[in-house]
């Protein structure tokens, strides 16, 4: 496992997260259910407790953008880059965006959609890319069945080192 | 005369290269191939290092294995600091 440089982590364990728009891929239930198994995910082997806010500014931000949406890191259409994340931090810190032209599923067909933000909120945390094919912050996509997800021992460590265990 | 067909493949390889690298690892978006930086081109230096990151055999050149990997995929969060 890497940490990001600088080692940026939230101070406080209790951070919030807001969906700011849904892909038209998926209904909507089902964008809800993978954020919330991506988020599990990271709290259940760490301290930190996620609550989802409906208006207000959140810690974390998803959304479905489109190419260049003002971030200096314009998507790629189909395929390629399939989405990124911000360090801890304030403002945009911790947002993820997700690339729209994607094809996201809550399935094995075209990118399942808990995988990747389950990745992506690793970035969140701060952690960067990890060089253990096996492990989730890999930057490159293989598909898991969602049922079936482990989190991998390498992100366990990496993410326990900036965090510390889980209270439970 | 029209490019001939590989070398218009080759151009368009070298291209996808340079922006992997670009986005992905921080390779500076105006350097000039034929400058040496101590004595190796930096992009060669730049494709070790993301060798060097996916566990490749270590050549300095985009071989197949390496664009296989290039292609695939991935994150849009780059592989090294900025």
């Amino acid at each position: 496992y890497v940490f990001t440089a600088g080692n940026p982590k939230w101070k406080r364990k209790n951070l919030t997260y807001r969906i700011l728009n849904y892909t038209p891929k998926m209904r909507r239930a089902d964008v809800d259910e993978a954020i919330r198994k991506a988020l599990s995910v990271w709290s259940n082997v760490t301290p930190l407790t996620f609550r989802k806010v409906e208006d207000s500014e959140a810690d974390i931000m998803i959304s479905f953008a489109y190419r260049d949406h003002r971030d200096n890191s314009p998507f790629d259409g189909p395929n390629g880059q399939l989405a990124h994340a911000f360090q801890p931090g304030e403002g945009i810190g911790g947002d993820v965006h997700l690339d729209e032209e994607e094809t996201w599923t809550k399935d094995g067909r075209g990118y399942n959609l808990f995988i990747v933000i389950a990745h992506e909120l690793g970035h969140s945390l701060g952690l960067s890319h990890s060089n253990d094919p096996g492990a989730l912050m890999y930057p490159t996509y293989s598909y898991t069945d969602p049922n079936e997800f482990l989190l991998p021992q390498d992100d366990i460590d990496g993410i326990q080192a900036i965090y510390g265990q889980s209270n439970a | 005369s029209p490019v001939a067909p590989e070398a218009e493949d080759e151009g368009k390889t070298l291209q996808f290269v340079e922006n992997y690298l670009q986005n992905f690892y921080n390779l500076q978006r105006k350097h000039h191939p034929h400058l040496k930086h101590n004595g190796e081109n930096p992009l060669a230096a730049k494709v070790k290092e993301m060798q060097e990151f996916f566990g490749l055999h270590v050549t300095g050149k985009p071989d197949l294995d390496t664009l296989e990997i290039m292609k695939k995929p991935r994150c849009g969060v780059p592989d090294v600091g900025q």
